[in-house]
């Protein structure tokens, strides 16, 4: 079974970004970031 | 050769059969416990000789992609051959197999069988295994408080699964997620058409040279507003920052928690079930087959969090085509078809109200059957 994520996040300005925090082949666990984004 | 032996002794019984030598001939064969038919012989050696090709092409594969090389699509007969099961009828088979109680003493020996197999870590089980009335209860087993820690940073967006991520990156023009080099599928067809994906992103400065990128936008956002009352809003809220589209692929192996929670905080505002195909999804399932997320039975959920736009979409597999939903528990996925066609429309379902979920809430489970 799979889960894919579909979702807005913002790109303009580099302050607030979005970044993920895993690569293709990671393993995860629930509750672990996937990624981040900064407060502008 | 000891086998071998036994093999000409085997094709050279019934000749001295055909010779008369009926008394001598059957005190050889009989009793003999290793003589093994010819024909069972070369099923077996023909099986392992499969085995260990695809043994052979699983390492050379995973030899390339550590040297940098994806693997690419590259469709087979035994892809050819899996179109032709019953895969869904299997699944629900499985799945009632799976859904039979267990003598109590039973429980802990089968359960333990099931996570060695899956490599399932048996330490974080929530109960003993005795509580576990049936393999598919296991399988959807809720783990010790403290197990699964929720990252409490507010600008961050968690898993909502254990597994392993697949794909990630940003959605660009042609809307597209890869599934191997050489073939993507696109968002829209595995979230459905009626999808309230922004298809354009919302200027970030109001610009009248830009008539048609408008008119574009407010036909998107029109699908949105007709689904949230609130987020009619949005077109006289203060210029806000380009929001990009991300997407994210996690697969679950058997052995997995296979448990669904929400990764952040959101409003979910519809249900979309589409009755498919119930593929098996491991890595040379992604290279044979073509198509297998839009194809498979999925739930996908779609909704607004504070950056936008959401969905999730679970897609089933072989033997976990059970999709639960804990926010709608009516809802049941690979249900026998009434009809021989497959019908293509989904069914979808507006919540009214909105489902609030928290960030780390239960949403639902693969379940098996």
């Amino acid at each position: 079974s799979t889960v894919v994520l579909v979702f807005q996040a913002p790109t303009t300005s580099p302050s607030s970004e979005f970044s993920f925090c895993v690569e293709k082949g990671d393993k995860i666990q629930m509750g672990e970031a996937l990624g981040r984004w900064h407060q502008q | 050769f000891f086998f071998l032996r036994k093999l000409r002794t085997a094709t050279t019984q019934p000749q001295a059969s055909l010779n008369g030598d009926r008394n001598s001939s059957g005190s050889k064969g009989k009793g003999n416990p290793f003589l093994v038919p010819g024909a069972t012989v070369a099923t077996i050696a023909m099986l392992g000789a499969l085995h260990a090709r695809r043994m052979y092409s699983d390492k050379k594969i995973e030899e390339a992609r550590e040297s940098g090389i994806e693997p690419e699509l590259q469709p087979d007969v035994k892809a050819k051959f899996l179109n032709m099961l019953p895969l869904r009828s299997i699944s629900r088979f499985w799945g009632h197999l799976c859904g039979k109680e267990l003598p109590v003493w039973v429980r802990p020996y089968a359960h333990r069988a099931w996570a060695r197999a899956f490599h399932s870590n048996l330490e974080e089980v929530g109960l003993p295994l005795k509580e576990y009335a049936s393999l598919k209860d296991f399988a959807i087993r809720r783990l010790k408080d403290g197990a699964r820690p929720i990252n409490s940073d507010p600008h961050t967006l968690m898993s909502p699964v254990d597994g392993t991520v697949l794909r990630v990156g940003e959605l660009k023009e042609g809307v597209m997620i890869e599934q191997v080099k050489g073939f993507s599928y696109s968002v829209s067809s595995l979230l459905g058409a009626r999808s309230l994906l922004p298809l354009m992103a919302p200027p970030a400065h109001e610009d009248t040279s830009c008539q048609q990128e408008n008119k574009l936008s407010s036909k998107s956002w029109w699908r949105i507003s007709l689904a949230s009352p609130k987020l009619r809003e949005e077109p006289s809220s203060p210029p806000s920052p380009m929001k990009g589209l991300f997407y994210c692929v996690i697969y679950l192996t058997p052995g997995n928690y296979h448990r669904i929670h929400s990764p952040v905080d959101w409003n979910v505002l519809v249900r979309r079930h589409f009755s498919g195909r119930l593929y098996p999804l491991h890595s040379r399932a992604i290279r044979t087959i073509k198509n297998l997320y839009v194809e498979n039975e999925r739930v996908v959920l779609e909704g607004r969090w504070q950056e936008g736009y959401m969905a999730m979409a679970a897609v089933g597999a072989t033997n976990i085509g059970s999709i639960e939903l804990f926010i709608e528990p009516g809802l049941r996925t690979n249900l026998p078809r009434k009809k021989l066609v497959q019908s293509e429309a989904p069914q979808e379902r507006v919540y009214e109200p909105q489902v609030m979920l928290k960030k780390g809430d239960e949403v639902g489970a693969f379940n098996m059957g």
